[in-house]
């Protein structure tokens, strides 16, 4: 059974795309078949797993907007066995204004998404969201089982906190009433630097036993990766951050049997 | 004459609104006056400011819908002297759909602050933007003399300059004439990482003298402060981060007079 998970923070910059290409590289290092969607018309996703700005024909947007063509025409492969992308560029970001006066937009990519979830190819698909709330967004939490929230440990990023899941709980209630959180990673945590303790507090205290115990280090390496192409576990196998989401990614396995 | 400035860019977390909060107290305790606009639904630079969330009761939101009340009652005072903001709550990240409808909704907020302008009560207007490109940044354009733009020295920051620069021309040749790109901050530079100094590189190669001379170095106590509710300038007045910021302004200052 494919399950559908969303990687979502409005706030930007809190390592939602970076969660999506690690945690995805090593849930399929360990066998499990992955497809990523890139839904940012940044195309930061795609980048970082290598597909060139010049190679992206079929994107995610020509997906949403002839939602009929056969969906295996839209999925790259990666250089990382078991995972496979639907790649964004910039066309994306046009999409919300073209169909606003669509009143079934925000079902879009479910429709697209069901069309692969029936094939039951993928074990797990990972959407990366853009920093917002909007059209894209929405359509990420309506089409998912699950969501996994990256949160920075500073303190602007649990400003966003309440806002995030209001919107997340106006889906489930409207939209989507299957919807769930998963989980929530701290990324960027930094031993020296004591508001990210008091950050991890808050969040431990607010969402109790959904953030994860692997923390994400604030770690160089991880921001070198995408300038290669790869994910940090590729480039650098033995860094704290390849490490940390190679951790994570056994948490969210051994959890999500339990779940 | 007023000078609005927009500090823009579409890729998350890369120090808009640090930079927003720390530039605009700089250039006020140099004599100048300020106004900060917090077009962001996140509301961060109100928080910065010190601004709590309870006391926001006339934001930029209700001054986009009534577009006829007096000015002055949507400005509140901060704690540093010559600065002044017109806050952000959540209020604001349902107005792309309400006026999804309108046909003159990209003038919407150049005409509410046409009426700050013409008073000329300040020298300079802020407006931190949120990372996106959609209605609220386009307002921002629109109602600009020119922008900032903070460029993060990682590798995806760079991925999304040409489609905000496409962006920036598309309003100037259909909206906005005069609009024109004031400066490139670089941000959390770190001599350390060799990326650093590569993105540095790129950037004045695709700006050349646009890119400013004073860089921001990552600094923790910048990430601190807004825990304070107050610029790292007032939080630690000696840090890096403090230094850099007062050396931008100057820069700024004497740079404005001879453009
Ligand atoms: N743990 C980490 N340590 C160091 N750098 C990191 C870490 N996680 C992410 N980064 C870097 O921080 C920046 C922001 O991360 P990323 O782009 O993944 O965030 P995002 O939430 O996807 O941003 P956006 O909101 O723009 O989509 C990137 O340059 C990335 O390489
Ligand atoms: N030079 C710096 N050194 C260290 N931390 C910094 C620096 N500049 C900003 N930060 C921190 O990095 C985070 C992102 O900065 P900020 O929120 O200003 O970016 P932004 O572009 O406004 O984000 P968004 O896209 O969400 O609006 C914040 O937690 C901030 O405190
Ligand atoms: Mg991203
Ligand atoms: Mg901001």
């Amino acid at each position: 059974m494919t399950k559908i998970i969303s990687i979502i923070n409005q706030k930007g910059g809190v390592g939602k795309t970076t969660s999506t290409i690690n945690l995805g590289h090593a849930l399929a290092s360990s066998g499990q078949k992955i497809l990523v969607i890139d839904l940012d018309p940044q195309g930061n996703a795609s980048t970082g797993l290598g597909i060139d700005r010049g190679k992206r024909e079929k994107t995610i947007y020509e997906f949403l907007v002839s939602r009929n063509d056969d969906p295996n025409s839209f999925i790259s492969k990666t250089k990382t066995e078991n995972l496979d992308i639907i790649c964004a560029n910039e066309d994306l970001s046009g999409f919300e204004t073209e169909v606003a006066d669509e009143s079934k937009r925000a079902f879009f990519l479910r429709d697209v998404l069901d069309q692969i979830k029936e094939k039951n190819q993928y074990n797990h698909i990972l959407i990366d969201c853009p920093p917002s709330l909007s059209l894209l967004t929405i359509m990420a939490l309506v089409a998912s089982d699950t969501v996994i929230i990256p949160l920075q440990t500073e303190f602007f990023a649990l400003e966003g906190v309440s806002q995030l899941i209001k919107t997340i709980e106006r889906v489930k209630e409207n939209l989507n009433k299957n919807l769930s959180i998963q989980g929530v990673i701290l990324t960027m945590y930094d031993r020296r630097n004591k508001l990210s303790s008091q950050v991890e507090q808050e969040a431990r205290k607010y969402f109790g036993s959904k953030v994860y115990k692997t923390v994400i280090p604030r770690n160089v390496r991880i921001s070198e990766a995408p300038s290669h192409g790869m994910p940090v576990i590729v480039y650098d196998k033995n860094s704290s951050g390849s490490i940390a989401y190679q951790e994570l990614s056994n948490e969210i396995l051994n959890g999500s049997y339990a779940a």
